[in-house]
């Protein structure tokens, strides 16, 4: 029922009175970012595929509203776990949508373990985290080229031609195989965010990043795949999925030298194994 | 290089743009996860011939044999883990393939929390038993799992190199402290600044 806050190597990380985050402080400039994490879905367009009756599928991503509905961070129920070698609080979003914020005292980062499924089968649905901050972007963003550059994405533009927008959200949409980000120049800010998988991502809202976690869509889109996107998991209800996103802010000209180094980080993660030993003691 | 060239086939396979989006028919879905756990699996004898020689080096290990077989297990990804939950001894040994040493937070499913953690100098190590949030224990993937707590400790790995932590079972009395359940932080310890070199 309390605000509070963690400490990690150079933030203080606020959460409100429902375990939500709040805010991130830089503690060696004091600046303060306001950033809310929301939980939502597009409901998927059925049609179809017919002329622009193209229904969303494994191929198409096409919302059928501009919106997406959000889950109420006031039904979000929160427990928090604080030991020294890591704070976890976590957060039970939804029936079918929940996650474990970590925060570790001696990293910058911090790690999103979630869990999304299965989605209901009443009507197709594409789930999404949203990250807004008050950080000004202009809908400018960036996603990598499968670990190569950070390619710079402009809302509804298209270096090479004139781009007619018709799909406002999906139109924006990008892949993201292992990164996004926002920058503020005025600010001097970067927020980028991680993933354990390829995904996709927007950051055409002002101050906003979004990924997609899930989708389960009906219908089959006509591309070719000629099957709905509509996985039934190990008892046939649906797949639930769970997986890992990582959050830094930092100064623009710091953020590169601190998510590359974290990407070969989680790509190099090290590997555990075990041994049964008749003698522990001179095992070790 | 046999064992290895299966995986280093099927990871380029699954670089097709259908195993990345996800618009591969079902059953081809379900063939790749097949294919890759079986390579994955096929490359476990390379890791363990590698580390029993790495092992070996170490001249205070008096018995050899004494090293048992090495195990792994492929569901840590949802908490689960059929050698932290069946066995109440463990060697856990910890490969590091980065460049550089790396401090890693190990988290481990078990059923009982009384354990005592040693790091490879013999030292005792801190840990702590975090409760298995209630949606993942629900994960039909883990059905068979009786563990709804995880152990939590810190590593210390060299570069290219890997540590081996001791998990004792203790009797009697809680020896691990749990996280507490908690509303206020201000009990974190001071931060220490780090200086780098870039």
């Amino acid at each position: 029922d309390k605000e509070f806050s963690v400490q990690t190597k150079s933030f203080n990380v606020h959460f409100d009175g429902n375990g939500s985050l709040k805010a991130i402080q830089i503690r060696a400039t004091g600046q303060v970012v306001d950033v809310r994490q929301d939980f939502g879905y597009y409901r998927s367009f059925v049609g179809n595929n017919y002329g622009t009756n193209r229904a969303s599928g494994a191929y198409v991503f096409r919302p059928s509203e501009q919106e997406a509905v959000l889950f109420a961070r006031s039904n979000i129920i929160a427990h928090i776990v604080d030991t020294p070698v890591l704070t976890e609080v976590h957060q039970k979003v939804g029936d079918w949508m929940s996650q474990t914020v970590r925060i570790d005292p001696l990293s910058d980062a911090i790690e999103y373990d979630y869990q999304c499924g299965p989605i209901p089968p009443d009507e197709g649905k594409e789930v999404v985290i949203r990250w807004s901050t008050n950080m000004t972007t202009g809908g400018v963003f960036y996603t990598d080229s499968n670990g190569r550059q950070m390619m710079q994405r402009r809302r509804d533009y298209r270096p090479t031609y004139n781009l007619t927008v018709t799909e406002p959200v999906s139109g924006n949409y990008y892949p993201v195989t292992s990164r996004i980000a926002i920058r503020d120049d005025r600010n001097d800010l970067q927020m980028t965010v991680l993933n354990d998988r390829a995904q996709g991502g927007t950051g055409y809202r002002e101050g906003q990043i979004e990924v997609m976690v899930h989708r389960r869509c009906l219908v089959d889109d006509g591309m070719g795949v000629v099957e709905a996107l509509n996985e039934g998991g190990v008892d046939g209800k649906g797949l639930e999925i769970r997986g890992k996103l990582w959050l830094q802010l930092s100064s623009i000209a710091g953020a590169a030298e601190q998510h590359r180094d974290m990407a070969q980080r989680l790509y190099m993660e090290p590997v555990v194994t075990f041994r049964r030993c008749s003698s522990l003691d001179e095992y070790a | 290089d046999k064992e290895v060239t299966a995986l280093r086939e099927w990871q380029a396979v699954m670089q097709h743009h259908d195993a990345i989006t996800g618009t591969e028919k079902q059953h081809v879905a379900n063939n790749y996860a097949l294919k890759l756990y079986k390579s994955i699996e096929k490359c476990q004898s390379v890791v363990e011939v590698a580390v029993r020689k790495l092992t070996l080096k170490q001249p205070a290990l008096k018995d050899p044999t004494n090293l048992g077989e090495l195990l792994f297990c492929q569901q840590l990804n949802v908490s689960a883990c059929i050698h932290t939950e069946a066995n109440h001894s463990l060697a856990v040994t910890v490969y590091n393939p980065y460049g550089q040493p790396v401090r890693h937070i190990l988290r481990l499913p078990v059923t009982h929390r009384n354990y005592a953690v040693s790091d490879p100098q013999g030292m005792p190590v801190q840990s702590y038993a975090f409760l298995i949030p209630a949606p993942v224990l629900a994960l039909k993937e883990r059905a068979l799992s009786r563990a709804v707590e995880e152990l939590v400790f810190e590593t210390k790995l060299p570069a290219l190199g890997f540590a081996t932590y001791i998990l004792k079972y203790q009797n009697g009395s809680e020896t691990n402290s749990t996280g507490s359940v908690a509303t206020n932080f201000t009990s974190l310890p001071p931060v220490v600044p780090v200086s780098r070199k870039v």
